[in-house]
Order: C-alpha cells, then structure tokens, then sequence
C-alpha cells in the first residue's frame, strides 16, 4: 500500500458518498445515469468475490465491503426509492454493447481461465467503461449539476492516482498488472475532457454547461 | 510476485 492508491481509493470512496448523499439530500437522482451506477455495481460484485476466497487484509475486506454495500443502495436509490425522479428518458445509452463486447474480450484476454478470474477481468474492462451512460447523459442534457460535477471529479482522481500508484509499484515493487493497467489508462483518458471542463468551469464557479 | 500480488488492489 503505498500513498497514491490510499488517496485513489479514499477519493473513490468520497465520490461514491458525494452521490449518494446529493440523491438523499435533494430526495431526486436527477441527471444522474442509473445504467452507469448499475455497472459499477456490477462492476464490484463480480470483482469482489475474492472476499469469499482471498483475505488480504482488514483494510481490504473492509472497503470491498464499502463499495458493494453503497453502490447497491445507489442503484436502489435510482431504480426503486426515488425512481420518479430519474431521468430516463435522457439515460439511453446501450448497455449491451458495454456488457457484450467487455465478456467477449474478458473470455479471450485474463490471465487465467478461471470463473473467478474471467470474472475479475470483465468487471476490470467494465468499470474502464462504466462511466460512458453518465458522460453520454451530461452532453445530451448539454449540462451536469456542480455536485454531479464534484463526483464525476473525485472518480476521475481516483483513476489518475492509480495510474502514479502502478507506475510507483512497478519502480519500487517491480508489480505489475497489464491488464488492470491498459484498461485503466483507458478509463483515464475517458476523463480528460471532463477535467478540462472541471477545471475551465466549475472551479470558476460556473455551472458544467455544453456549448451548444 | 505477480502472481501472489495479484489483485491486492481495489
């Protein structure tokens, strides 16, 4: 455990608490793309089954445990308690050609052909996507809510963090995971233009606004 | 140590 990855996954844990305290506090999930919160809960239960096989330490367990526990409640949130205040209608983006496509490619590149570990590799590929249901919504809708906006940026940090701590790992520990590092500069690029966006609008105090 | 490290990260 070195720096970069406690501030990735505590910045990973900020931006799922950010949603899920804008959708109890606003009473409404507006803007936000229950397709995307569903493949991140997704994307945790299928990687997190080594809780029942591995242990590696409490801290692990611990925010394994975290992450499934609150990304169900959020895609519990969206689809049943504040349902009627999701915007479906702009959430149209295909799921299936994320799924379909992340399981063939999971079957074909892992490191072991194993259940769990073609599991480990499709839920590695589909959160390198997972995103792109929230970011198709924001440049339909042409706008994103600032609080939206904070999220999107502490989930993006988080990639970027991991990108230092791999590069980190592979200097002093001489690890490295190829297929977690190529699906998650990827996922990292994915986040370059909202930055941009962040950084020109948002932190100027601006709302997040498309040019039309 | 690849693979023992494997998957240690969230």
């Amino acid at each position: 455990m070195n720096v970069f990855r406690l501030i990735g996954d505590l910045s990973h844990l900020l931006a799922i608490l950010i949603l899920l305290w804008k959708i109890w506090k606003t009473r409404s999930c507006s803007g936000i793309s229950g397709k995307s919160q569903f493949l991140f809960a997704l994307v945790f239960t299928t990687r997190y089954l080594d809780l029942f096989t591995n242990f590696i330490s409490p801290y692990n367990t611990f925010m394994k445990i975290v992450y499934i526990v609150c990304s169900c409640v959020t895609v519990y949130f969206i689809y049943v308690k504040f349902k009627a205040t999701y915007d479906s209608n702009h959430d149209t983006f295909r799921v299936e050609f994320l799924v379909v496509p992340v399981g063939g490619l999971a079957f074909l590149v892992n490191h072991d052909f194993t259940p769990l570990e073609i599991l480990w590799t499709f839920s590695i590929y589909l959160e390198s996507v997972a995103i792109l249901p929230q970011l198709f919504m924001i440049s339909k809708t042409g706008e994103a809510e600032t609080i939206t906006s904070h999220y999107l940026f502490a989930l993006g940090a988080y990639r970027a963090l991991y990108i230092v701590n791999w590069v980190y790992r592979y200097y002093f520990e001489g690890f490295f995971d190829l297929i977690a590092i190529v699906a998650g500069c990827v996922q990292t690029i994915l986040y370059c233009d909202f930055f941009y966006l962040y950084i020109t609008k948002v932190l100027q105090g601006k709302k997040l606004s498309l040019p039309a | 140590k690849f693979e023992e490290a494997l998957h240690d990260e969230l």
